[in-house]
C-alpha cells in the first residue's frame, strides 16, 4: 500500500465538475476538452461509489481551468517547463479544482510518437488530488508525481483503486436480477370468448413453478438446521414433455414418511418407495404442506421491496379464482409489454403503450394505472391508437408526437396553435413518423429519433439543426428503430426496445452493457 | 569552509529551489554567512537527506548525491502538487 490518503475527503459522492468559461484552452477545441475529462473522471467514477455530473457553472466541485504563469493561486506555472498542472484538496471556494498549465503542448489523443503531454493522463492525476489522494512512490501508479505517459486501454492501477475505495468506497454494481427468472409452464387457458365487449372471467392460469419465484435451494421450510448437505430434491419426473433434471445424489434415501426423518419438515409429496418405482410415479406437482411447527416467514415489520427475495406465501392455485372482468382487448399487460415512449415529466415517469399509459412516482406505480391517455391530455384526436413519441421541453411543456403532428400541452391543456406539422419543426415532409424524443442530459439538447437517422434540435429556434439527420449508429449498441428514449432522474439515458432497454454511457457514446435488461421488472416493479 | 564554484553553487540553489518547491525542503532557509559551524553542518546533512528522499520516491537508486539519474529525474515533466506536505509529521496528520 504506497498510496497517500491526504486527509480532506469530500462529504458526498454525487460530485459536479465544470470547464471554467473565461479559462479556456487556448489550443484545444472546448468540446473535446471537456469530452478527455469527462473521461479522466469516469476513471474514477468506475473505480469507486462517486459520480460526476457536469454542469454549466462555477460553483461546481471540481472547476477546471487552464492558465499561465502566475494565475491567483501561489503555484505559478514555468511555461512550457516542467509543471504540467496542480490540483487542490476537497473543500470549499477553491477546493477540488484543477489547474492546467496552458503554455504546455496538450494532446488529445496522442499517439507514441507524437511530441506533447497527454491532458487525459495528467487529468486523471490531478482529479486524483481533487479527490483527496497525495502522490504515490509506486512506479506505475497514476498518483506518481511524475509524467509518465498512459496506455490507450488504461485501467486504473491498482495502489489507486485502493487509495480511492479507501475513501469513497467500492463501487456499488446493481443487483440486476436476484432471483432467478423460470420459465413456467402455463397450460391453454380454458377460456370460453363470447362478443368482443364482455367475455366470461377466464381462471388465472395455472402456473407450475414449484418454486414460487425463489431459487430451488432456497428452503421453505424454516428447520434451522442442520441445513440439509444437499440441493432440494427433486422428485422422479417421468413427464414426457420435461426434461429430466440433473442427477440426484445416488445415496439419498428415499423417505416415504416423516416418521423415519422426524427432522425433515418439508415432505411436500409422496416419495417413491422401491414398490413404487417399479411403474411410473405420476406426475403430480408439489404443494407445499403447512409446516405449522415454525413460523413459517418471519413478517418483516418494515415495507418490503417486492422486488426483494422476500419469503412469499406459495401460491395455491385453488384459492385464486377471483372473477376478475377481462380488460378490453388492447388494454397492455403491465409485466409483460414494449412501450411506445417514456418519458420523465413534473419528476415522474411516464410509459405509454397504445391508448394507455402508466404512472410511476417515488413510491412506485399509481394505483388505478394503466388508464386511457386522453383521461390526462383531452386535447389529443379521439380516435388515436397510439402515440409515438414524448418528452417533457425544457420550458415544461409536453410535446406529445402522433404520427405526423406535434401536440404541444401545458400541463393538460393544448397549447393555441398547435397540432402542427413536424415539417414545421424542420423535419422533411416525407418523415411518417418519429420513434422517440428526449433531452439529453449529457448537454441539454433535444434530440429526435427516427428510424436509422436522429436529428438534433433547436429549441431556441424551433427547428432542427442544419448538418442533420445523422446516423444512428453514432449511439452505439442501440441500433435502429428504437421504440423510445429518455433522461432518468440519475442524468443517465435508457433506450427502449421491445421488452428491454439498455443504460447509455454518455460519456463513452455506447450502452453501458450489450444485454438488454427486462424493462418490466426494472422500471413496473414486476 | 572552502567555498563553492560559481556554477556549482547555481545548480546547488537550483536543486535546492526544486526540493523546496515539492516539500523536500523547508523553504526558506537562513543566510550561509550568519550559519555556525554546527548549523552548516545540519544543513548539509538536510540537504543530503532531501535527496535521499527525492530518489526514494522517484524509484532511483538512493545514493545522496546529484548523480545523473537524479538529474534526470528532476528535468522530467510533473504534477505541480509537493510530493509531501511539509509538518506532516510534526502535527501527525495522516498521510
Amino acid at each position: 500500500k504506497r498510496f497517500a490518503v491526504q486527509g480532506e475527503k469530500w462529504k458526498h459522492t454525487n460530485l459536479t465538475w465544470s470547464l471554467k468559461s473565461d479559462r479556456r484552452p487556448s489550443q484545444l477545441d472546448p468540446y473535446a476538452t471537456r469530452s478527455v475529462l469527462a473521461r479522466a473522471l469516469d476513471v474514477w467514477e468506475q473505480a469507486s461509489r462517486l459520480t460526476f455530473r457536469e454542469i454549466n457553472s462555477d460553483d461546481a466541485d471540481i472547476v477546471v481551468s487552464f492558465a499561465k504563469r502566475y494565475h491567483d493561486d501561489a503555484y505559478p506555472f514555468d511555461g512550457r517547463g516542467l509543471i504540467l498542472a496542480h490540483a487542490f484538496f476537497p473543500g470549499t471556494g477553491r477546493g477540488g479544482d484543477a489547474h492546467f498549465d496552458d503554455d504546455e503542448l496538450w494532446l488529445l489523443h496522442p499517439k507514441d510518437d507524437d511530441e506533447g503531454t497527454s491532458l487525459f493522463a495528467v487529468a486523471a492525476h490531478e482529479f486524483g488530488h481533487s479527490l483527496g489522494l497525495s502522490h504515490s512512490s509506486v512506479k506505475g501508479a497514476l498518483m506518481f508525481p511524475w509524467y509518465q505517459g498512459i496506455q490507450p486501454n488504461f485501467v486504473l492501477p491498482e495502489d489507486d483503486r485502493n487509495g480511492i475505495q479507501q475513501m469513497y468506497g467500492p463501487k456499488v454494481r446493481k443487483p440486476w436480477a436476484k432471483i432467478p427468472y423460470y420459465p413456467v409452464e402455463t397450460p391453454p387457458p380454458t377460456t370460453t370468448t363470447t362478443t368482443t365487449t364482455t367475455t366470461t372471467t377466464t381462471r388465472r392460469p395455472f402456473y407450475w413453478n414449484h418454486h414460487h419465484n425463489r431459487h430451488p435451494n432456497h428452503r421453505t421450510d424454516y428447520t434451522p438446521f442442520p441445513r440439509n448437505r444437499y440441493p432440494t430434491y427433486y422428485p422422479e419426473r417421468t413427464n414426457p414433455e420435461r426434461p429430466a433434471r440433473p442427477p440426484y445424489y445416488p445415496d439419498r434415501r428415499h423417505y416415504n414418511t416423516t416418521e423415519e426423518h422426524p427432522r425433515r419438515t418439508n415432505n411436500h409429496y409422496p416419495r417413491p418407495t422401491p414398490e413404487t418405482t417399479t411403474q411410473p410415479t405420476t406426475y403430480r406437482p408439489r404443494y407445499p404442506q403447512v409446516n405449522t411447527e415454525y413460523p413459517r416467514y418471519p413478517r418483516p415489520n418494515y415495507p418490503t421491496d417486492p422486488r426483494h427475495d422476500y419469503p412469499r406465501r406459495p401460491y395455491y392455485p385453488e384459492k385464486t379464482t377471483t372473477v376478475r372482468p377481462t380488460p378490453p382487448p388492447d388494454k397492455p399487460d403491465t409485466c409483460n409489454t414494449s412501450y411506445d415512449a417514456v418519458a420523465l415529466i413534473r419528476g415522474e415517469l411516464f410509459i405509454f403503450k397504445n391508448r394507455y399509459h402508466w404512472r410511476i412516482g417515488a413510491q412506485g406505480r399509481y394505483p388505478g394505472y394503466p388508464m386511457d391517455i386522453s383521461r390526462m391530455w383531452s386535447g389529443l384526436p379521439r380516435n388515436f391508437t397510439h402515440v409515438d413519441a414524448v418528452y417533457e421541453r425544457p420550458d415544461k411543456k409536453i410535446a406529445i408526437f402522433l404520427g405526423r403532428e406535434l401536440y404541444l400541452f401545458d400541463i393538460q391543456n393544448l397549447m393555441p396553435g398547435y397540432p402542427k406539422p413536424l415539417s414545421q419543426l424542420g423535419l422533411p415532409a416525407s418523415l411518417e413518423k418519429l420513434d422517440a424524443a428526449m433531452v439529453w442530459g449529457y448537454n441539454s439538447k433535444t434530440y429526435f429519433y427516427s428510424g436509422s437517422v436522429y436529428w438534433k434540435y433547436d429549441e431556441e429556434e424551433g427547428r432542427v439543426e442544419p448538418d442533420y439527420p445523422r446516423d444512428m449508429s453514432m449511439w452505439k449498441g442501440v441500433g435502429y428503430n428504437i421504440d423510445s428514449v429518455f433522461r432518468w432522474k440519475d442524468g443517465k439515458t435508457y433506450f427502449f426496445k421491445g421488452k428491454g432497454f439498455w443504460k447509455f454511457n454518455d460519456l463513452q457514446m455506447r450502452v453501458e452493457h450489450d444485454k438488454q435488461l427486462p424493462s418490466a421488472q426494472f422500471w413496473m416493479g414486476c | 569552509a572552502p567555498l563553492r564554484s560559481r556554477y556549482e553553487h547555481r545548480a546547488h540553489s537550483h536543486v535546492r529551489s526544486y526540493l523546496e518547491t515539492f516539500g523536500y525542503l523547508r523553504k526558506g532557509h537562513p543566510e550561509v554567512g550568519n550559519l555556525q559551524i554546527g548549523d552548516v553542518q545540519a544543513h548539509e546533512d538536510d540537504f543530503k537527506i532531501a535527496i535521499k528522499t527525492l530518489q526514494e520516491f522517484g524509484g532511483i537508486p538512493v545514493t545522496g548525491e546529484i548523480d545523473e539519474a537524479t538529474a534526470n529525474l528532476l528535468k522530467q515533466k510533473r504534477c505541480g502538487r509537493p510530493d509531501r506536505e511539509i509538518g506532516d509529521e510534526e502535527n501527525g496528520r495522516r498521510r
